[in-house]
């Protein structure tokens, strides 16, 4: 454990719980991707079986069961307890697209070939695309509320953070993984142009709108 | 090996 890491799962906690009080309180998921809140909730599964199997500390267990019950929360509220507020007109994106060759490349593209390895592997490079129905819901309605600005940003941080993580992982333990690098930057980049607009306007107290 | 080691970050 080290700082950035540390702060990157802050920051990916505050996210996570931001979206899911923001629903709660404004009894609405408008402007909020279901079919990103899909693909996170497939990424945790799929990442998170390991609790079953492999027991790494109570930090991680207790932080990957706050992320997988706070992801199934979110689809609850959003495609049950207050479905009607969900903007699907606007949610259009085809996770298929993005499902089908994530699967494909988590064969192709792996450490090891056993079930939990793949599945691991999968969710890394799902994770990496997961938030682009939501960016792409963001520029099709031309806006976003605030605090869904800052649940973006502090989502976006979070593998950032995480970049910053494996650089000092590498440096204080010789240690390298090119596939949650890769697919970490790729994430990363993704979130560069929201970046861009959440600094230069929500930052400065204006709502996040496109030109 | 290197896939079990990534195995602790979340």
């Amino acid at each position: 454990m080290n700082i950035f890491r540390l702060c990157g799962d802050l920051s990916h906690l505050l996210a996570i719980l931001l979206l899911l009080v923001k629903i709660w309180k404004t009894r609405s998921c408008a402007g909020i991707s279901g079919k990103s809140q899909i693909l996170f909730a497939i990424v945790y599964t799929t990442r998170y079986l390991d609790l079953f199997t492999s027991f790494v500390s109570i930090y991680n267990s207790v932080m990957k069961i706050v992320f997988l019950s706070a992801s199934y929360g979110t689809l609850y509220l959003m495609f049950y307890k207050f479905k009607p507020t969900y903007d699907h007109n606007h949610d259009s994106f085809r996770i298929l697209y993005l499902i089908v060759p994530a699967l494909v490349l988590s064969f192709v593209i792996v450490h090891a070939y056993t079930l939990m390895e793949v599945l691991w592997t999968y969710s890394i490079y799902l994770e990496a695309v997961a938030i682009m129905p939501q960016l792409f819901m963001v520029s099709r309605t031309g806006e976003a509320e605030t605090i869904t600005s800052h649940y973006l940003f502090a989502l976006g941080s979070y593998r950032a953070l995480y970049i910053l993580n494996w650089i000092y992982r590498y440096y204080t333990e010789d240690f390298l993984d090119l596939i949650v690098i890769i697919a970490g930057i790729v994430q990363t980049i993704l979130y560069c142009d929201f970046f861009y607009l959440y600094i230069t306007k929500v930052l400065k107290g204006k709502r996040l709108s496109l030109p | 090996s290197y896939s079990s080691k990534i195995h602790d970050e979340l």
